[in-house]
């Protein structure tokens, strides 16, 4: 479904290059639940940038569903990321000024359901995380945890069929981080595909294979 | 060192009210380094800054080395602030145009040392916290961890008597996170006053004393 060929990625700074990915390549098939581990600046958020479309590579080929896009433009990129990948931002990335619902509402806005049915869609999910009372709430009238909720709330809301979270469960303690892994476990059930980017061991276990990013390289992949 | 008593703080949201902490009384020696947990939305963040005098309560009094300072006015309290209290902010709150560099210096430009010296302590700091070589970068340009860090020093830059660190380990992976864990040890050990939220439990074996919150409560000490 995904298959990205000797991707690099460079940040220029000046004077400085920084080599964020090396010649990365890698397959993913549909219906995977794959964990993306590595050290703090080793590549990973960069590499789900790239694979969400929401950052373009330095050099390499990037097919999705066998077609080419990486030489897409913006509006060609944009609107297979709305139709078909949902992304948990690691700082989460919610709109200020809005509240919590209107932030989960707002993707599926796009899409094209009626007033009525989004917010209903929309409570229902803020619901199965744990927000029901907060939805009034603005980002900063909620608490860590709480923001990163709404995150993947708004990431699930139009049903992607890759969902693509880095560090979906970093502000919640593990009763709560155990009940997203639940969620993500059930949708893996049905059938989506699943990238986690996280540094926590205990939630490698809900995935079927386990990438390792050292220095902008994969040097690992273990499956269970 | 610290003594609060009675203190409840009320979001007032239109019609509803959330009592985020009911009745919180709590003593803290100095020297002493607490770990602070529970769950998600339970009162972590919104204790640790009224206890850093980032924000009031609504009711109960606080004592802070003996002298009363509910009651004082805003340059009153940032003047304690900035001199004796360390914040690490659960969401870094960096200022996204400056430099890392720059945002640990600013700190120090308050404390009246020469630029020469601000800099120089602010580079060794930013090295301490595995930083050496992202000191230009600016928030948006460093990952997750590495603003994280960037957070971390700048609180630590003053050389404050109390340090208090909401989930300073969060985006960090293990390595990284015991890293920063040795450093608090290591200021523990001269002598500073720690108080540190987080969810970890690898990393409460740290400090010596555990205070759970739940709904906003004080529910249990455990002394280790
Ligand atoms: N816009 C940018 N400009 C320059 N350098 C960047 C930029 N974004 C990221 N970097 C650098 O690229 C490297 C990889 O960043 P990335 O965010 O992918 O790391 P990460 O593995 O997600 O780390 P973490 O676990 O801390 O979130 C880091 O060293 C970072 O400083
Ligand atoms: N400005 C605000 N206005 C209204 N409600 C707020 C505000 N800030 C926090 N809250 C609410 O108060 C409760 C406690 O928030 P707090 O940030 O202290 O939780 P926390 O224990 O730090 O949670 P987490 O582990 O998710 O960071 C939460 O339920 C939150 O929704
Ligand atoms: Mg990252
Ligand atoms: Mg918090």
């Amino acid at each position: 479904i995904i298959e990205i060929k000797n991707i690099s990625k460079i940040y220029k700074m000046g004077k400085v290059d920084i080599d964020a990915l090396k010649n990365v390549s890698l397959q993913i098939k549909m219906g995977e639940f794959i964990t993306i581990m590595g050290h703090s600046g080793s590549g990973k958020s960069t590499l789900l940038n790239i694979i969400g479309l929401l950052d373009r590579p330095t050099s390499g080929t990037y097919y999705f569903e066998d077609a080419r896009i990486d030489n897409l433009n913006e509006d060609e990129l944009a609107t297979i990321r709305n139709k078909k990948i949902g992304f948990i931002f690691q700082t989460f990335n919610l709109l200020p000024q809005y509240s919590a619902l209107f932030n989960v509402e707002l993707p599926l806005v796009y899409s094209g359901c009626s007033p009525k049915r989004c917010r209903e869609i929309a409570l229902s999910l803020l619901k199965e995380v744990g927000l029901s009372g907060r939805e009034r709430h603005k980002p900063n009238e909620l608490s860590g945890g709480e923001q990163q909720r709404v995150a993947i709330a708004r990431a699930l809301v139009n049903d992607p069929m890759i969902i693509l979270a880095d560090e979906p469960t970093g502000n919640l303690d593990t009763k709560c981080g155990n009940e997203i892994m639940e969620i993500f476990a059930l949708l893996h059930q049905e059938g989506k595909t699943i990238l986690l980017v996280t540094h926590n061991e205990h939630i490698t276990s809900f995935s079927q294979r386990i990438i390792y990013l050292q220095d902008g390289k994969i040097i690992e992949g273990k499956n269970l």
